[in-house]
Formats: structure tokens, sequence, C-alpha cells
């Protein structure tokens, strides 16, 4: 149970963690980084937002709006999520996806719940939010499928989105429950026979924030790499939608391996109020899982 | 689609912009404009000196929406950039064809 | 309604606006614009020097008018603006689908 | 006809004018405006004090076009002003009833 705590815990944090790391080198390229960074391995702040470091972004920030509402209703509460975005929305975030801006208003001015389908939504934005949703569902992939579609679909209503999803909470589900890497790479084997457009052995860098590449970009580091830094720095440094692929990484990493391989300086400089929300909110979530209520 | 001008005081710029983020809407384009109105060589506040000059300093707002937002963002500039006193301003709605968002070549309300 | 944008030499300013409001129309927005046109990088008279750069100052009128008026706007703008040089400029007629004046609320040509 | 309006990132204004250009297009008006968007303002120093200023320099062009020149010309300030960088701008089309040519009096597609 320690150990089901741990990365728990792991893919929370991981996933603020990834944020914060990679929101710095957003949109840049893996030539730019290099550039100026040689290897991005620290919180540093700056970038397009002009971040503080270890300071998170809408990636975060959404996955707080999902957890809170939850956690709040101790049970799902698709329209607490939604209020909670339109609340978000209001404070100015530093950063707010397109695709989110446009869902998130139609929810304020029409109360709709499920944006309808559209061709562009095909973006990592609904995906980035699975952190809350896989600690909750944990334990019931029938649950997992039902949830991760309906808060995507209150953004994004794409099959390519819908499909991350759910790949992504399955991902998480194994990880946590301590299935080898071996198993995680079936998992993704049998995503990429269901949704070929997501395969990844002859991955070209692509790293932007169509769902596809983000994937690909999250897949392809997360089964080079042997640790939880490795993973994160790999991933982020590919550049493109960094903070988002960053965070992606980061819960499926730390879901895998757990906080303690989660560095220490990167968790003294993570924006407090971060690290103990989603410390706190990881463990409030995977006590209402079913996996949890059966042990 | 449409698109929304909205000819306002300077001063109520911000206010009317935080009202429009009230409602989800970010995205705006705007423009110093000469204001020449019905009410001639009237004297108005500007930055705290009053004119004579038949010009007054004004700001133009664009604001391209979808269809059914329209009432709703007319509605808050209106509530937010009046006064009650002569030169509040107008809001014109014209008819938008097509829009683009040149990043990414999105069309139609996605552009916006 | 429909409106109106003229696209003027900047000293024909004055002699536009008074011979609008000769035929009754006072409100009118402004702004200084640059113009590009067919004749590249000719030599224009502008504050008394000649200009070879590629770009000329013109000055820019939004004037929305009930439809029964524009004609007359069109006209009374054309006649007052032209020298008959080279850079005269445009009129450009855009159909307006509601107007406000936000200090009263009212609507339509009531609000213009 | 239509007029096409381009909000673009001011660096960008000489490369569009010439890839217009390259298409025949010479008739432009420009103006400088001021964008809100999801590309933010910086802090900026200004006469000693730091200013939150939260607009971003943009330039906007207004083109009047024949309809079968709107898509052309789109695509051409389409692939000129992209940079693949939020904050690319937009491009609005607006119907267009009628233009003048007020040298010549010139009306339609002739005027343009
Ligand atoms: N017909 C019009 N077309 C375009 N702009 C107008 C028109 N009438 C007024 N305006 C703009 O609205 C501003 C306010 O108009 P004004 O007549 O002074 O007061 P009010 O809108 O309170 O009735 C003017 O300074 C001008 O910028
Ligand atoms: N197609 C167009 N769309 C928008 N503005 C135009 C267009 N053509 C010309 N203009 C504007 O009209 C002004 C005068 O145009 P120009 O071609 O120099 O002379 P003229 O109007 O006398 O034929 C330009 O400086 C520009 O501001
Ligand atoms: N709905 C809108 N109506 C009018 N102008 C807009 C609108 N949205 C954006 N703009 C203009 O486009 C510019 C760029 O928009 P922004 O959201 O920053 O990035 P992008 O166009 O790359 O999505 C803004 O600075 C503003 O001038
Ligand atoms: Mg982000
Ligand atoms: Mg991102």
């Amino acid at each position: 149970i320690h150990d089901i705590l741990s990365r728990s815990r792991g893919a929370f944090v991981g996933l603020a963690i990834g944020d914060a790391l990679g929101a710095p080198v957003e949109f840049m390229t893996s030539h730019e980084i290099r550039a100026k960074y040689g290897v991005l391995r620290d919180l540093v702040g700056g970038g397009w937002l002009r971040l503080k470091p270890g300071q998170v972004t809408d990636d975060t920030e959404m996955a707080f709006c999902i957890a809170r509402a939850l956690d709040a209703r101790q049970g799902w509460d698709l329209k607490g999520i939604a209020d909670n975005f339109a609340a978000w929305l209001r404070t100015k975030p530093v950063d707010v996806g397109d695709t989110c801006r446009r869902s998130i208003r139609n929810y304020m001015l029409k109360g709709m719940l499920e944006t309808p389908f559209n061709q562009w939504d095909a973006g990592n934005g609904a995906a980035m939010r699975m952190a809350p949703v896989s600690l909750f569902t944990l334990g019931d992939d029938d649950l997992l499928s039902d949830c991760a579609v309906t808060q995507a679909r209150l953004t994004h209503n794409h099959p390519l989105s819908d499909t991350a999803c759910i790949y992504l909470g399955r991902l998480v589900h194994l990880a946590i429950q301590g299935r080898s890497k071996n198993r995680l790479r079936r998992e993704v084997d049998r995503l990429v026979a269901e949704q070929p457009t997501f395969g990844f052995d002859t991955y070209r860098g692509l790293a932007s924030g169509y769902v596809v590449d983000t994937m690909q970009t999250v897949f392809h580091h997360f089964f080079r790499t042997a640790g939880f830094e490795e993973c994160v720095v790999a991933t982020v440094n590919q550049g493109g939608d960094a903070d988002t692929t960053g965070a992606i990484a980061g819960m499926l990493a730390g879901a895998y391996y757990g906080m303690e391989q989660v560095p220490r300086r990167w968790l003294k400089r993570l924006d407090p109020k971060v690290l103990d929300e989603t410390t706190r909110l990881a463990e409030r979530l995977l006590h209402l899982s079913p996996l949890f209520s059966g042990l | 689609m449409k698109l929304i001008e909205a000819i306002i005081k300077p001063f109520k710029l911000d206010e009317v912009k935080d009202a429009l983020n009230e409602i989800g809407i970010e995205g705006i384009t705007v423009c110093e404009v000469k204001g020449f109105g019905r009410q001639k060589g009237h004297t108005e506040l500007y930055r705290g000196a009053e004119y004579v000059v038949d010009f007054i300093p004004k700001v133009k707002l664009e604001i391209a929406v979808a269809d059914e937002l329209v009432a709703k963002v007319v509605e808050t500039i209106e509530n937010t950039a009046k006064t009650g006193r002569i030169g509040d301003g107008k809001i014109f709605i014209l008819p938008l064809d097509e829009a683009v968002r040149i990043r990414t070549g999105e069309k139609g309300t996605e552009a916006i």
C-alpha cells in the first residue's frame, strides 16, 4: 500500500513537476533549447510566459480543478469540474489553450457540458488533465473509460483525444499497481493496434500540441529511459509543447517510479502550494478509488 | 460570425476589457481614434484637462465573435462603457464572412 | 444601415467634415492610417514636404448612416475629397447589421 | 467584393506587402493597433517607472479585393505572416457592398 501511495503521489506531483520544468521552453525547438541551456534539467522559470522558477501552468491548474471537484463531492461531479474550470478562467490564468477557452466560455454562457465534435479538437488539452481522473478510477477500467471521456468532452471532442485519455489512464493504473515496463509497453501496443496513427517506432521528434505528437513524444522517451528524472528531462528537451509533454511524462514516470525518484531539488523549487496540494489530493483521490475501497 | 466595433471613452478601456474577460473573451484589437459627435464644441475631460476642440479622443475596439455570443458581448460592453453622459459612444455589428487564425490555419469560430 | 469608410488625404478632413455637417451628418470616427497605392514610390506633398516613401499618410473616416442617406453621403465625400490627383482615396460601403448608442441603449437608425 | 482585414505582427508588414505586390495587389491601408489575446504584454521601463504593458503592438491591414482574388490574397497573407508562434494574428473577411475611387468616380472592382 505504501508503494501504491508513493506512485499515486508520484503521478500527480510528477504532472506538476513536468509542467514547471517544460513550461519555460514551451514552443522552442530542441536545437534552440540546446543552444540556450545545453540540457535543461532544472526549474528555471522564464520562457514566453515569463514564469517564476517552479511556477506551473494550465496543465496543472486544470488538473486541480478536477481533483478539487471530486474531493469536494467525494465522488464524480462533472458540473463541479465545469464550474471550477469557469472560476479558474476568470482568474486570468497565466495561459489558457484556445480550445479550452472556447469550451469553458461555452459552458459559462450556454451551460454546455459537452462540446460538439470538431476536427480541430485533437489537441492534448484533455489528455494533460488525466492524473486526477486516473487516481479516482484506480481499479475500475469501465469507470476510467467513462470518466476519462466525459471530462475530456468538457473541452475536446475528438476520437484521438478520447483514445489518448483512456490509454493514459490505463497506463497510470498499470504503473501504480506495480506492473512492469513490458506490461505497459504491451498496453501501448494495444493503443497503436487500435489507432495506428499513434505508432512511434519511427519517432520523428514531433512534439507539438497535436495529441498524437504529444503521446508519441511521451512514449518514445518513457520507454527509452530508466528513471523519473531521465524521462522528464529527455521529454522536455525535445521542445515543442514542452510543458504538456513534460506534464504527461511526469505523470506516467511518477506513477511508474514513485515519489522516491522525484529529485529533491525539483521538489524544493516547485511552488510549495502546488507541491502540498498535489501530494494531499493524490492521497484523497486514491482513497475514493474502487481499488482502495476493495483493499 | 460578427465583427463587433465599439467606440468608447478611453478611460473605460480597462473596465470593458475586464468585463469581457469575465465572460471568457480575451481576444480584442484596439486603436486610438478621434470622435466627432452630435454635440459640437462641448468640453470633455481628457487626462485632467478640459477640451473645447471639436474632436474627442476615443478608443475603438474590434472583437470578432460567434453569432450566439453577440448579444452577451454587446450587453457587456454597453453596461460597462456607459456613463450616461454625452459621448459614451457606439457599438456597431458587422457581418463577418470568414475568420482565419494565421498561426494554425484554423477557420471560422475556431479561429477567434 | 451601412458603415461608410472613406480613406482621404489628411488636408481634406476639415473640408469633408464641414460638407457632411452641411447635410446634417455630425457623428464621425476618424483615425490616421498609412496608405499604399497603385503608384508606388511617387512623391506626394504632405505638410509642405515631398515624400518619396512608399506609404503616404491618409485619414480614415467611419460614418454609420441610414440606408436612405448613403448616396448623399458618398456623393458629398466624393465631391469634397477629390483633387483629381493620384491618391485621392477610396470610399467603401459595408453592411451594418446593428448599431447601439451606448449612452441610451437606442438601437438602429436612432443610434446613429 | 470583400474587405480583407489582417492583424499581423509589425515586423511582418514589409514581407506581407511584398508578397501581395507579387500577386498584383498594390492598394492597402494600414494602421497601428494594440492587440490583446493569448500573447501577453510585458513590463516596460517608461520614464523610469515599470509599466505592465498588457497589450502587444500589431499592425492592421485593410485590403478591398474582388471576390475571385479573395482566396489567393488570404493564402498569401497566411503564408507570409505566419511564424507558428502565438500572436501571429487573424484574417477577417467582411462583405463589401460598394467601392468608389474618389479621384475618378469609378465604382466596383474598377475602383480597387
Ligand atoms: N454615425 C456615426 N458613425 C461613426 N461614429 C460615430 C457616429 N456617431 C457618433 N460616432 C462616434 O461616437 C462618439 C460619441 O458620439 P456622440 O454623438 O458625441 O455621443 P453619444 O454617443 O453619447 O450620443 C463620437 O465621438 C464618434 O466617435
Ligand atoms: N484595394 C484597396 N484596399 C484598401 N485601401 C486601398 C486600396 N487601394 C487603395 N487604397 C487606399 O487608397 C489610397 C489611394 O490609392 P491610390 O492607388 O494611391 O490612388 P487613387 O485612389 O487615386 O487611385 C491608398 O494610399 C490606400 O490608403
Ligand atoms: N476575437 C478577436 N477579435 C479581434 N481581434 C482579435 C481576436 N482575437 C485575437 N485578436 C487579435 O489577434 C492578435 C493575436 O491573437 P493571440 O490570441 O495573441 O494569438 P493567435 O492569433 O496566435 O492565436 C491579438 O493580439 C489581437 O490583436
Ligand atoms: Mg501550459
Ligand atoms: Mg502546453
